[in-house]
């Protein structure tokens, strides 16, 4: 499968975890 | 649905704030390009958040960034 995971997705009405690792 | 302000952003937590704004800007990104949407959005959310908020209120700055993206993201994929 592929191992792209950048960017991180929003997804609507799903909370935003994109920047957690800061 | 009332216009996101500044003052309602600086309410809510860091991460609630990024939240609140994407959950506006999808709509807009979806509408330009449904596929790559959620990606898009994701990417436009490590923007800072007044920029995110001028974005919101100006369809121009946000349709430049939108393509920008889109062009970042296909040279990523490729």
């Amino acid at each position: 499968g592929s191992s792209i995971s950048w960017p991180p997705e929003f997804h609507p009405g799903v909370p935003w975890k994109g920047l957690q690792n800061i | 649905q009332e216009p996101l302000t500044s003052s309602m952003l600086a309410a809510a937590p860091p991460q609630e704030q990024k939240q609140l704004l994407g959950e506006r800007l999808y709509p807009l990104i979806h509408s330009m390009h449904s596929a790559l949407a959620g990606k898009i959005t994701g990417m436009l959310l490590e923007i800072d958040n007044s920029e995110l908020l001028h974005m919101l209120e100006s369809p121009e700055s946000l349709h430049a960034k939108v393509e920008e993206a889109v062009a970042v993201l296909q040279a990523h994929q490729a």
